[in-house]
């Protein structure tokens, strides 16, 4: 699970999953299982909320891959939400039911097969989101070659600031919430770069507009402007590419 | 935020009903 919040919903659950495979596997007659009617039921409201929630959010989405995502995660809760009814009608006839038990491991492990999936859907449109925020921040970036005078700047640094300040907490917020410590170096270093590098285009902006004016050092100007935006967007692609990594690449890392 | 809240309940519901069923097969065990 790549973000704490993901984790902290499904850890606990896959652990009990888990272990109740082991035990089944340890113990392929079992013991006489209790009624599970009723947690059942709890399951299958819970299941109903999700699914009532899910849809909610898909009719007001306008990501159309969270629109595609979604609604296959949700019919595997579903789908395994009946394999749990199954395993809990069956298991009141026949509370020793081999069968029912392999239906009740199954349906445990759908449920959290589907939700895992459904909460990697809506944390992957989070993320696009933040993707949206530091591509508007690169176009930007792309039109600094047309500031040439003062005034230009002026606005060019009016419309630029909130932009940036908006990727910068977002991507903050992001990288708190991984779980990855490598991924969250990642975006820290990229992060600080552009924090950096940021005042140092403002300063070589207005140094190619003065040279611009004077007609003197034009073209060491250009380039040191150039320079610093290339540095700019490329942290940012960098970025763009971490927040989108949901495994650990032991080799990355190497 | 409802997604997440929504997930909690199903994760928290699903754990409660396999331990349910994993204290049955442990007394085995």
């Amino acid at each position: 699970f790549h973000t704490k919040i993901i984790e902290s919903i499904l850890e606990p659950v896959a652990q009990q999953v888990s272990r109740l495979v082991i035990l089944h596997e340890e113990a392929e007659d079992g013991n006489a299982m209790p009624d599970l009617a009723q947690p059942v039921r709890v399951v299958k409201l819970a299941v109903d909320n999700l699914v009532k929630v899910g849809y909610e959010t898909i009719n007001g989405s306008d990501d159309q891959i969270l629109k595609q995502d979604m609604p296959p995660a949700l019919r595997r809760v579903e789908e395994a939400s009946l394999f749990l009814l199954d395993a809990s009608a069956m298991l009141r006839t026949d509370p020793y039911s081999g069968p029912a038990r392999k239906k009740l491991i199954e349906g445990s492990r759908g449920i959290l097969q589907g939700t895992s999936a459904l909460l990697l859907a809506s944390d992957e449109s989070e993320v696009r989101k933040i993707i949206r925020v530091c591509k508007s921040v690169l176009e930007y970036l792309a039109i600094t070659e047309v500031v040439d005078r003062m005034d230009d700047l002026v606005t060019f640094v009016k419309n630029l600031s909130p932009v940036l300040t908006k990727m910068t907490k977002e991507v903050d917020n992001r990288e708190k919430e991984l779980t990855h410590q490598v991924h969250r170096d990642m975006l820290i270093r990229s992060l600080d770069q552009v924090k950096v590098l940021t005042p140092v285009l403002i300063s070589g902006i207005k140094i190619y507009i003065t040279a611009n004016q004077s007609g003197q050092g034009l073209k060491e100007a250009q380039n040191s402007r150039d320079y610093t935006v290339r540095k700019m967007s490329d942290e940012i692609h960098e970025i763009i590419r971490v927040l989108q990594l949901t495994t650990y690449d032991e080799e990355e890392w190497d | 935020e409802q997604i997440l809240e929504a997930a909690k309940s199903i994760a928290a519901a699903t754990a409660a009903l396999v331990k349910s069923a994993s204290v049955a097969q442990r007394e085995l065990v």
